[in-house]
């Protein structure tokens, strides 16, 4: 189904995104 | 049984958006309409959350709460809640702010205007998502509505792209 597939690629940029977010480093220079 | 997907939502505009983000916070200042953010203060709370020893306790005394109409005292709140997040991002973040993301707060103050709004808070976006806490905002983007997600992602990545967060 073309829809499914848009909504899970949908979720799938957001949850990749705030995801890769989550992984780097503080922006504090330390 | 109905498989195929509810239609996708219209999207918010950047400030309305970043306002229902903005609601998490739980602040004890109301901001549930532009005219309320335009004093200033539920920023300034939301900014203490954020980083409260940056954005300390004497920081915050320094804004206004009882602003009424006054549109002195709006400017000059508004005026305080930039110059925090620009000495954040260029002190604590080693960031600078581009032009273009700088907001007119005389645009704010004078016509509560949504866009100039949405710039200020596209900021205080951008320190949430690179503070010492940001996994606990960024977890908590991660629960608010797809629709809503979608326009936080899109202003995360143009703060990305014009400073290079």
């Amino acid at each position: 189904d073309p829809n499914m597939k848009a909504g899970a690629t949908s979720e799938g940029v957001l949850a990749n995104f705030f995801n890769s977010l989550l992984s780097k480093k503080t922006g504090s220079p330390g | 049984m109905e498989e195929t997907q509810p239609p996708p939502q219209p999207k918010l505009p950047l400030c309305d958006s970043l306002m229902i983000w903005l609601q998490t916070f739980n602040t004890a200042s109301p901001c549930q309409d532009v005219k309320q953010l335009t004093s200033g203060v539920a920023m300034a709370q939301v900014l203490h959350q954020i980083d409260a020893a940056w954005f300390n306790e004497s920081w915050l005394s320094r804004i206004k709460e009882d602003v009424g109409d006054n549109w002195r005292i709006k400017a000059s709140n508004l005026k305080k809640v930039l110059q925090g997040i620009m000495s954040y991002y260029h002190e604590f973040l080693g960031q600078q702010i581009s032009e273009a993301l700088v907001p007119d707060l005389n645009q704010i103050t004078e016509c509560s205007d949504p866009v100039e709004l949405g710039r200020l808070l596209q900021l205080i976006l951008g320190c949430a998502i690179n503070c010492e806490k940001k996994q606990e905002h960024i977890q908590n983007i991660m629960t608010l509505e797809e629709s809503v997600q979608h326009v936080v992602m899109t202003a995360i990545q143009e703060l990305m792209s014009k400073e290079g967060l």
